[in-house]
């Protein structure tokens, strides 16, 4: 564990806690996209099966548990509680487009060819492509809140800061896995332009809105 | 016979 790595997973923490805060207290899951939570919680529950096989640590078991379980009660409120005001309309993309892929690409590029490595691989794929949903929606309605701002820039830090961790391994511990790298740096290219957003517009106070 | 590497990131 590095300080990187740290900052990584705690801003991932702070990206699931502010989508949660924001559901609850404006009682609205408006401006989200539910199939964006979908795909995160398929990348989970596919990545930590070895909750039951491999023990590591109590920090990475239990983080395990907080991501799967606050993913499902994410959808849950989307879904079920808040349902009225999720912008189903908006919400078009078509996730199908992404989880085929990623199935047929880890089926090929992977570590190693057994169910768990396969399923890992995959959400390692998904993982990176599944904010697409939630940046298509907010490119056709043109804005977002200020909160689901936050939560989009939390979750993007998340996987950048987790690029400088891998640098650090390679040379400290000479430990890297390319799937995860090359993912990795997939995922943050696809936020570098709402990180650019974020910072001229957000952090001066204004709302994330796109040029027309 | 390839080991694999543990995985303990998140």
């Amino acid at each position: 564990m590095n300080l990187f790595r740290l900052a990584g997973d705690l801003s991932h923490l702070l990206a699931i806690i502010i989508l949660l805060i924001k559901i609850w207290k404006t009682r609205s899951c408006a401006g989200l996209s539910g199939k964006s939570q979908i795909l995160f919680a398929l990348v989970y529950i596919t990545r930590y099966l070895d909750l039951v096989t491999t023990y590591i640590s109590l920090y990475n078991s239990f983080m395990k548990v907080i991501f799967i379980s606050t993913s499902l009660a994410t959808i849950y409120l989307m879904y079920s509680k808040f349902r009225a005001t999720y912008d189903k309309n908006h919400d078009s993309f078509r996730i199908e487009f992404l989880i085929i892929p990623c199935v047929i690409l880890s089926l090929v590029i992977n570590s190693n060819f057994t169910v768990l490595e396969v399923l890992w691989t995959f959400s390692i794929y998904l993982e990176s492509v599944a904010i697409l949903p939630q940046l298509f929606l907010v490119s056709k309605t043109g804005e977002a809140e200020s909160i689901t701002s936050h939560y989009l820039f939390a979750l993007g830090s998340y996987r950048a800061l987790y690029i400088l961790n891998w640098i650090y391994r390679y040379y400290a511990e000479g430990h890297y896995e390319l799937i995860a790298i090359f993912a990795g740096c997939v995922q943050t290219i696809l936020y570098c332009d709402f990180f650019y957003l974020y910072v001229t517009k957000v952090l001066k106070g204004k709302k994330l809105q796109l040029p027309a | 016979e390839l080991k694999l590497v543990q995985k303990d990131e998140l």
